[in-house]
């Protein structure tokens, strides 16, 4: 379009040199490159299909397709398990399957879970046969009436000595589990949160891995009532499910015991810190701010390109329209959400490597900086996706009428930022866990922090 | 205040410190709140008395993470000059945004006078124009192939209306020039 070709042609800066800042170093650009290009020309993937005019089924089958086709590819490439998450970013997810990957707890909850929270013996036990896909696996904590108040939740885990097992049990229809992706018709095993009790006494959440579908046959196991919970905003083939237990007995070695343990006596020993199965909460919630960072870019460069080939108004000297960005109104809606998403996306990626260090202090024993990691994760969570979710309706409405349009792909980007507000976490949920954390330190009842805190203009 | 630098307009050091202030400001008195609270009622209901003010709290001290550590990540970076120059005037206009967006605590926690406040609406418009001739190589840099972007009014060649003409020829409605529902009785002879 000529609009756009004379505002390309003499860029003030270097556009390839912005984008290694964007990317985090130029090496970093070249990984992502090289990782769409083969997403974008892999056989399975390369050619699309309008999913719009699809039943829920289809568009299932369709999107359902497409992410075992994105696994193959990380198999085939050998990527690295913690890789993974940032290759299924918004940004390629979106293209390998559009309406939401029904893959995609199993890769950034389930997976990572695992890792963190199995002890070395349970990994060495069950990472072979999730990564040769024998084990699908999905991360079954939020209840039907229960949500982001974990310590509410009512599922519950009683251990027999006798006979070695937990009892796994939902009480009644509102300890149903409630939401997991993957959960519907997709996943074969779960990682489930439940109130673990030994000797009569309560324990806590604790986490458990359960198979809940035949390996072979995929049909529900004895005592598991499971299935789909149905349409949503967006995101409608992620395939959100439901999950009871009927008395469904778990082997003991089935607890995940990085942190804490049950022997086989029945005698408890409490993890090293009250937060340490946290971790993939936390993992998951400073993906979930980058991912949705993704999105806002998407969206940013959609109405960018939209508010200089659109013109409208009184033709000018020259005959022509104004460009609707020229209008003061225009530029407000749509500039400074371009300039959130350098600020957003930069410190973001400072939370992620501060979360890689913390993780790896707390797998030698320190967990010293894990309250403040718990703390900014849940704010910067909140944070990013209400403001990716305002700011991307703002863009939607900068688009006039062409961005109300399903094709324009901004009502489709609206709902995935506003999900991450809902999902992981209400927002206000986590607000409050960090204002518990503030206030603590602004009291002087914490330790003080560290040097280069986040809190220490607090404590001054 | 938790950084004393006087606020000035366009100084994008004073504009942290104003965050930073708004933060500190937000805590200490919702924590300054709760202390007395607890001293008359129980702590669910001392908690549930601050509640909003406590959501606001946090929304503030993630502000200030926020500009705080892009403001490393600019003093820290080693690009070239005009790299520089355009990462300064991102981070202008984001702050001059952040405090049109939330005036009212700028003012209570800030240090931020109705002056000021006036002052930065100006800025943050002129900023808009300043930023403006910037905005497709600032979108380009994001360096999103159409595949990805996936959308009519967003792919690099800018051409909009072709592509949604294009999908709406994907609906089924088009597929005859005459929807078989029109071939039902009509109203007027049931």
């Amino acid at each position: 379009h000529p609009d756009l070709a004379v505002e390309r042609a003499s860029p003030a800066f270097d556009i390839e040199e912005m984008t290694n800042f964007v990317d985090g170093g130029k090496d970093k650009t070249e990984m992502k490159r090289n990782t769409w290009s083969k997403v974008l020309n892999h056989p399975e993937l390369r050619n699309t299909k309008a999913t719009e005019y699809m039943s829920h089924e289809e568009k299932y089958r369709y999107n359902l397709s497409r992410a075992t086709a994105m696994l193959k590819l990380i198999d085939e490439e050998g990527m690295d398990v913690n890789e993974i998450s940032k290759v299924m970013s918004h940004t390629v997810s979106g293209f390998t399957t559009p309406d939401g990957n029904p893959l995609a707890v199993h890769q950034v909850m389930f997976v990572p879970t695992l890792m963190n929270q199995a002890d070395d013996e349970q990994v060495s036990r069950w990472l072979g046969d999730v990564f040769n896909g024998t084990i699908v696996g999905t991360y079954a904590q939020t209840e039907l009436s229960h949500g982001t108040f974990v310590r509410g939740l009512r599922t519950t885990a009683t251990y027999d000595p006798a006979s070695r097992t937990f009892d796994l049990h939902t009480p009644d229809v509102s300890a149903a589990k409630w939401w997991p992706g993957g959960l519907g018709t997709t996943a074969n095993h779960a990682v489930v949160m439940a109130q673990l009790y030994t000797d009569g006494q309560p324990r806590g959440i604790h986490p458990f891995m359960v198979a809940i579908r035949d390996r072979e046959t995929h049909r529900p196991l004895p005592g598991i009532t499971v299935g789909e919970i149905g349409p949503k905003l967006g995101q409608n083939t992620l395939n959100n499910g439901y999950l009871l237990f009927d008395h469904v007995k778990v082997p003991r070695e089935n607890m995940l015991m990085r942190n804490a343990r049950v022997n086989e006596d029945g005698s408890y020993t409490k993890p090293s810190h009250q937060k340490a199965s946290y971790g993939t909460m936390v993992f998951t919630r400073v993906a979930i701010a980058l991912d949705t960072v993704d999105a806002l870019q998407i969206a940013a460069t959609i109405a960018a390109r939209y508010s200089i080939v659109r013109r409208q108004g009184e033709p000018r000297d020259d005959g022509q329209e104004p460009q609707i960005i020229d209008y003061q109104t225009q530029q407000l809606k749509v500039l400074p959400h371009i300039a959130a998403c350098y600020v957003l996306r930069a410190s973001t990626a400072r939370l992620w490597e501060h979360h890689t260090h913390v993780t790896s202090e707390v797998r030698g024993g320190d967990t010293a900086l894990l309250p403040e990691l718990h703390a900014t994760a849940c704010c910067l969570k909140a944070l990013v996706t209400q403001d990716c979710s305002e700011a991307i309706e703002a863009l939607r409405l900068s688009c006039g009428g062409h961005g109300y349009m399903t094709a324009s792909r901004l009502p489709a980007l609206y709902a995935y930022a506003t999900a991450g507000a809902t999902y992981e976490g209400e927002n206000t949920v986590l607000l409050l866990q960090t204002a518990r954390y503030l206030v603590k330190q602004a009291g002087g009842s914490h330790a003080p922090p560290a040097a280069g805190s986040a809190v220490t203009y607090l404590s001054r | 205040p938790a950084d004393d630098t006087p606020f000035a307009v366009g100084s994008p050091a004073a504009y942290v410190a104003a965050v930073g202030r708004v933060a500190r400001g937000r805590v200490t008195e919702v924590a300054a709140a709760l202390q007395a609270d607890r001293q008359t009622m129980p702590e669910p209901d001392a908690w549930n008395q601050s509640l909003v003010q406590l959501v606001a709290a946090a929304l503030a001290h993630g502000r200030y993470f926020v500009v705080r550590e892009f403001a490393e990540v600019v003093s820290q970076q080693s690009s070239s000059r005009a790299i520089q120059q355009m990462l300064e005037l991102l981070f202008s206009v984001y702050l001059a945004h952040a405090v049109s967006r939330a005036e009212g605590d700028f003012i209570t926690y800030g240090g931020l006078t109705p002056s000021d406040i006036r002052l930065n609406r100006r800025h943050l418009l002129r900023l808009l124009a300043e930023l403006r001739p910037h905005m497709i190589p600032l979108t380009d840099a994001f360096d999103l192939p159409d595949r990805l972007i996936n959308s009519t009014l967003g792919a690099w060649d800018g051409d909009v209306y072709r592509r949604m003409f294009e999908q709406a020829s994907h609906s089924p409605l088009n597929t005859d020039e005459v929807p078989a529902s029109f071939h039902q009785a009509m109203r007027s002879k049931l």
